[in-house]
């Protein structure tokens, strides 16, 4: 949320420099670690929507089981969702990001060292769901499967 | 990309374009990679391969309403007798069920109808698989009264129709009416210990059971005993029926299959949580029995 707490890992450097972590506003502006002498907070909403779309977070992906044709031998459900994670993992990581501290190192690295990539958009948490099927012996199964859905993601 | 009814996500399943975001065309995996990628899925599943069953494999109810219940749609169960075995998926993320074996031609030839043997076949359980708990599932009718008195069942370990020395599982007193139960039909459960499912597991792969229903104190021979533990079968004399054991006469598949014995192991395959968390409720069917009476009752996932 941009509030200014927790957010007492290494960002002394920003300070130094004027924009306390308030100043950047909540996720609403593309603020890189190279940008910071020249930010403007001002921006159109239409162009701050579009860069807060781009940010890693959360995306739906409905998996149908009959459109791979594995609804011969899974009986329920007939698809699920499961989600997937995709976004810029960009500074500043805002709390909903999920940043683990290793992220938040790598982005500081990547803003003044190009050839280090930014940090991943991945699943931060996974949940598990149950597939009632039937097996090679036309044996009715109910097995629970983990990590099947994204529940979250972060960077 | 397609999903319907999630508000927080606003694109509505449309991915946002990246610079590394394939085409459409160009997003038709090759069929040797598609095949690549299935194979890895399916090993991560814990299959060898696809299965391919047989076109309408009739689907237990019990299993079904399993699945039900886990999904919280209570309002889908239809055996109003359903209760979560909890205990025995407290540690199990794998249910499996197992028919058992019917013996080729008729069985006209069994004269016994108070002993009945079946066995199960349990080799598709896979070996890293650890069975933690089971149990014999029969189905008491209405039709099949019991006649007058009690009634006794007893369960033994059989390895085969002839073997001379059963071992005794359990014996159970069954009433003579199925007071309450509108569906006129109510499933006996014998919970078995998982030894009996891991000797099986390790040896033939096959488990086999003793059936015996007998009047209680009654002190007329097997023969002239009006119970049965074959169902109907053929013997239209045998009026009074007690487990579905046997097979009707033009009893189809779908039906049969919704009635005859049925072996349910819990187990887990090492992998993943069991399928009730702990913590979580699932003490009979409460919430199910709320969800009936139309309680506004909001559940969790």
């Amino acid at each position: 949320s941009g509030k200014g707490h927790n957010r007492d890992q290494g960002w002394g450097k920003t300070r130094k420099v004027g924009y306390s972590m308030k100043s950047w506003g909540d996720d609403k502006g593309e603020v890189s670690w190279s940008d910071r002498g020249r930010v403007k907070r001002n921006g159109s909403p239409a162009k701050l929507k579009r860069l807060s779309r781009g940010r890693c977070r959360r995306h739906p992906l409905h998996v149908d089981f009959r459109d791979v044709g594995w609804h011969k031998w899974i009986i329920a459900p007939s698809g699920y969702d499961a989600f997937f994670c995709l976004g810029e993992c960009r500074y500043p990581l805002a709390d909903h990001m999920n940043a683990s501290s290793h992220a938040v190192v790598q982005t500081m690295v990547n803003s003044v060292n190009g050839a280090v990539p930014r940090a991943c958009c991945v699943p931060t948490s996974l949940s598990p769901i149950a597939l009632l099927y039937l097996d090679n012996h036309d044996r009715v199964v109910l097995k629970n499967y983990q990590d099947m859905v994204v529940e979250s993601c972060g960077c | 990309g397609r999903q319907g009814g999630e508000s927080s996500e606003p694109d509505n399943g449309r991915v946002p374009p990246t610079p590394s975001s394939p085409s459409p065309a160009a997003a038709l995996p090759d069929p040797g990679l598609a095949q690549t990628i299935q194979s890895l899925l399916l090993s991560r599943l814990g299959l060898q391969s696809q299965p391919n069953p047989r076109p309408d494999v009739p689907v237990p109810q019990y299993l079904l309403d399993l699945y039900r219940f886990h999904q919280q749609q209570y309002h889908l169960l239809e055996d109003p007798t359903f209760s979560f075995p909890s205990h025995h998926i407290q540690q199990a993320n794998t249910i499996r069920s197992f028919h058992h074996s019917e013996p080729f031609g008729d069985n006209t030839k069994v004269r016994d109808q108070t002993r009945v043997h079946i066995s199960f076949n349990l080799s598709s359980i896979p070996q890293d698989e650890t069975v933690l708990s089971a149990e014999l599932r029969l189905l008491r009718s209405q039709a099949a009264s019991l006649g007058p008195g009690p009634h006794r069942l007893n369960l033994y370990l059989s390895k085969h129709h002839e073997d001379p020395e059963p071992t005794m599982l359990e014996t159970r007193l069954l009433t003579s009416g199925l007071h309450g139960i509108k569906a006129g039909s109510f499933w006996e459960a014998f919970t078995l210990k998982p030894d009996l499912l891991r000797k099986a597991h390790g040896g033939t792969g096959s488990l086999g059971f003793l059936l015996e229903v007998r009047p209680e104190n009654s002190t007329a021979s097997p023969d002239q005993s009006s119970s049965s533990a074959a169902g109907d079968n053929q013997t239209e004399q045998h009026q009074e029926r007690h487990l579905r054991v046997c097979r009707s006469v033009g009893q189809d598949d779908h039906s049969w299959a919704q009635e005859r014995p049925l072996l349910v192991t819990y187990s887990h395959d090492g992998h993943g949580e069991p399928l009730v968390k702990h913590g979580r409720r699932t003490s009979g069917n409460s919430k199910w029995i709320k969800a009936r009476k139309g309680s506004n009752m909001k559940t969790k996932r």
